[in-house]
């Protein structure tokens, strides 16, 4: 059975599982060792290399495999890695798991727009003042709820490996429990992109930033450093506005959600054509709020929305049809045209439902026939349907003018 | 009684070229 119907066929919200959306996805890390080789890290031999693609690789906790970075030396470097969800998600936690010491500074940032800009997810710091300009006791209110916080926990030294920076987006976030309701924090968990910047290193506070040459590096010099990471995760779902159960891959390979409730788009963010009869909405938990198809009366095949009209309908309904063909016309091709009239015998959606009015040239004063009756407009002493008889008491006169006169 | 049908043979046409024509 589709998750985006129920039993009878009525549509309701729908959403995709709960994922690690950064699991075998591609991320880039600014620093990567083992190019040059050195004695721990060799990025040509597969037993010594430690690529950023280790970051998103199937988690085996007995073999924990680690991007790290170059060995860093003098003053604190920042280190970047960035993660491609490839579409946009919605993001509920961020976490990494460390195989070298967490850094003392860090930095959680999203794009959701494929990189081009970003914005603070969270911050780590012991010193969040000094370093982020941030406080470390600020509260989030329903007026802030979209502001990054700087928290001093997960910035220990210990563990000396296998410690945890992790966020969740909704956590303390007043708007969390009526997420349906909160546009504020949808827009919040939506990331196509995560960003993690390690500021410094816990070494450069503790130890002064002594300055210890050392070909490897690592923990056992004083003032050299490197960061390495097990496992980035991102736990959440891929956004498809509550219109579909699942996302897959388009052709070109892209991951796109495979909408449903007459939605189309990456994120089934938009009516598909035709579906356009009130505006795309949201699934919530309470109403699917499916796209509904323009009523064109099988005449036309396009239609747009008028937002007037669909509040003057009393929000049911704003679709106006385009191109209404076999001769029909109105906002839902429910009339016929001018020169046509209704042919009663049929339904509005039969393609014949409109027959020319075929007002007689010379008997009928116009081209026009009355739409529901198909009475043409006669002139004096004429009569019929098209105007095409002398009515009784006139006979047939030489002019075309007037072609009925009065019988003496 | 169904009065005939107007018979356009019977008009006589010579001021009105114009109106025939649109017809």
């Amino acid at each position: 059975p589709d998750p985006c119907y129920d039993e009878k066929g009525a549509p309701r919200r729908c959403i995709p599982e709960f994922v690690n959306a950064a699991f075998g996805k591609e991320v880039h890390a600014s620093s990567t060792c083992g190019k040059p080789p050195t004695r721990h890290c060799d990025a040509s031999d597969p037993r010594k290399a430690h690529p950023a693609s280790y970051l998103t690789d199937l988690n085996n906790v007995a073999n924990m495999t680690c991007w790290r970075s170059e060995t860093l030396h003098h003053s604190p470097q920042n280190v970047t890695i960035t993660l491609s969800l490839g579409k946009k998600f919605e993001v509920i936690y961020v976490s990494l798991q460390f195989c070298s010491p967490r850094p003392e500074s860090a930095a959680v940032f999203k794009s959701m727009d494929y990189g081009k800009t970003w914005v603070p997810y969270q911050y780590y710091s012991s010193q969040c003042r000094k370093i982020y300009g941030k406080s470390n006791k600020a509260a989030v209110t329903k007026q802030n709820e979209q502001e990054a916080l700087c928290t001093d926990g997960h910035t220990d030294l210990y563990p000396l490996t296998g410690g945890l920076i992790a966020f969740s987006t909704l956590e303390g976030r007043p708007s969390g429990q009526d997420f349906d309701n909160s546009p504020v924090l949808q827009d919040w968990v939506t990331a196509t992109d995560i960003r993690v910047i390690f500021s410094r290193p816990h070494l450069f506070r503790e130890l002064g930033g002594r300055d210890h040459e050392d070909e490897e590096g690592g923990m056992s010099s004083s003032s050299s450093y490197y960061y390495a990471v097990g496992e980035f995760q991102v736990g959440g779902r891929c956004k498809c506005n509550g219109h579909a159960s699942r996302c897959v891959k388009d052709k070109e390979g892209k991951l796109v959600c495979d909408c449903k409730h007459n939605t189309e788009g990456p994120e089934c963010d938009r009516c598909k054509p035709f579906h356009y009869d009130r505006p795309w909405q949201r699934a919530t938990a309470r109403e699917a709020n499916e796209c509904l198809a323009c009523n064109c009366n099988l005449h036309a095949r396009r239609c747009r929305f008028n937002m007037e009209l669909y509040k003057l309908s009393g929000r049911t309904s704003g679709g106006v049809c385009l191109n209404c063909r076999h001769n029909t016309a109105g906002r839902h091709c429910h009339y016929c045209k001018e020169g046509f009239y209704r042919d009663m015998s049929k339904s509005i959606t039969d393609r014949k439902a409109c027959k020319a009015c075929d007002c007689h040239p010379v008997g009928a004063a116009g081209k026009t026939c009355n739409q529901t009756t198909g009475q043409c407009p006669c002139k004096d002493g004429v009569t019929g349907l098209t105007c095409n008889r002398c009515a009784k008491g006139y006979q047939q006169s030489r002019s075309p003018v007037a072609p009925c006169i009065k019988i003496p | 009684d169904v009065m005939p049908t107007l018979d356009m043979t019977l008009f006589d046409w010579t001021d009105y070229e114009d109106l025939r024509l649109d017809m």
